[in-house]
């Protein structure tokens, strides 16, 4: 069997809540490592990982890797029902048809048993390739957020190009054109909001910038979010899951997109 | 214009 706790059901919530609208059923993969799944959106122009280490939780038994099929929509609408400082537990039985979910509130007067219904999920999954990247930007979730809003005012096809000197986002549609480059910041009084980029040569790429918006989603997450690039290749937008800002976290949440060429 | 590539043409299946 399976039986897993959480700390807190709000970290859960958010993982969950950041990935329903890209992708609608997808397999949990649960071993004596801790909870992944990867999952691509229907028209496998994105890819979500999500890993989720044992260091994470509060307790964890897996005694044989369970596979939950789970439909995402459903799991974010159990999760709502928590409170905000409960912790949830997680069960399943080996070969048990359901995902029972139990809330309970910090001083325990307060207990919410759920069940959610598992699937059978035929799912498509991919080798990502272990690769270093050219270029990785870390700054502000919230200000990647915005960006991404700000440019999808004016079109839907967005270039993010790198140089030493800082990252910037261009966009150009029927109605104008604009851009927002971000300047590599030293010093900032708010270490959240600093920009750092680690490069070896200057690299642009363009993305779909509805996914990236889909991503963004996952801001409520971290306070931070690296992008990584190298030319011609997918971009990664990933995010620390229990974590502290750059810090390692006990888990991450990546988004991986396919770019935009030149027919 | 700009086309949509697709994961298949990056990523290996396994």
């Amino acid at each position: 069997m399976f039986e897993a706790t959480l700390q807190k059901a709000s970290t859960l919530k958010k993982v969950i809540e950041a990935i329903k609208d890209l992708v609608t059923d997808g397999n949990i993969e649960v071993s004596e490592t801790g909870m992944n799944l990867q999952a691509m959106d229907s028209s496998h122009v994105s890819l979500v990982s999500l890993v989720l280490h044992t260091d994470m939780f509060e307790h964890f038994r897996c005694d044989r890797n369970v596979t939950l099929g789970i439909n995402l929509p459903n799991f974010a609408k159990i999760l709502k029902c928590s409170g905000n400082d409960d912790s949830v537990t997680l069960k399943a039985q080996d070969d048990g048809e359901n995902l029972a979910i139990v809330f309970e509130s910090e001083g325990q007067e307060r207990v919410s048993e759920f069940e959610l219904k598992l699937m059978d999920i035929d799912a498509e999954s991919l080798g990502i390739p272990d690769q270093d990247y050219n270029t990785n930007v870390k700054m502000s979730s919230a200000e990647f957020q915005r960006i991404v809003r700000d440019m999808t005012v004016l079109g839907d096809t967005c270039s993010i190009g790198c140089t030493k000197e800082g990252v910037k986002f261009s966009v150009s549609g029927d109605l104008g054109q604009g851009n927002i480059t971000l300047r590599q910041t030293n010093s900032v009084d708010k270490e959240e909001e600093a920009v750092t980029i680690e490069m070896d040569e200057p690299v642009e790429l363009n993305f779909a910038l509805r996914y990236l918006g889909f991503f963004t989603k996952a801001s409520p997450l971290c306070p931070r979010v690296t992008i990584s690039m190298s030319p011609d290749v997918p971009i990664v937008v990933a995010y620390n899951v229990g974590g502290e800002k750059d810090t390692e976290g006990a888990g991450s949440l990546s988004f991986y997109l396919a770019p935009k060429i030149d027919e | 214009s700009m086309k949509q590539t697709t994961l298949a043409s990056f990523f290996k299946k396994p």
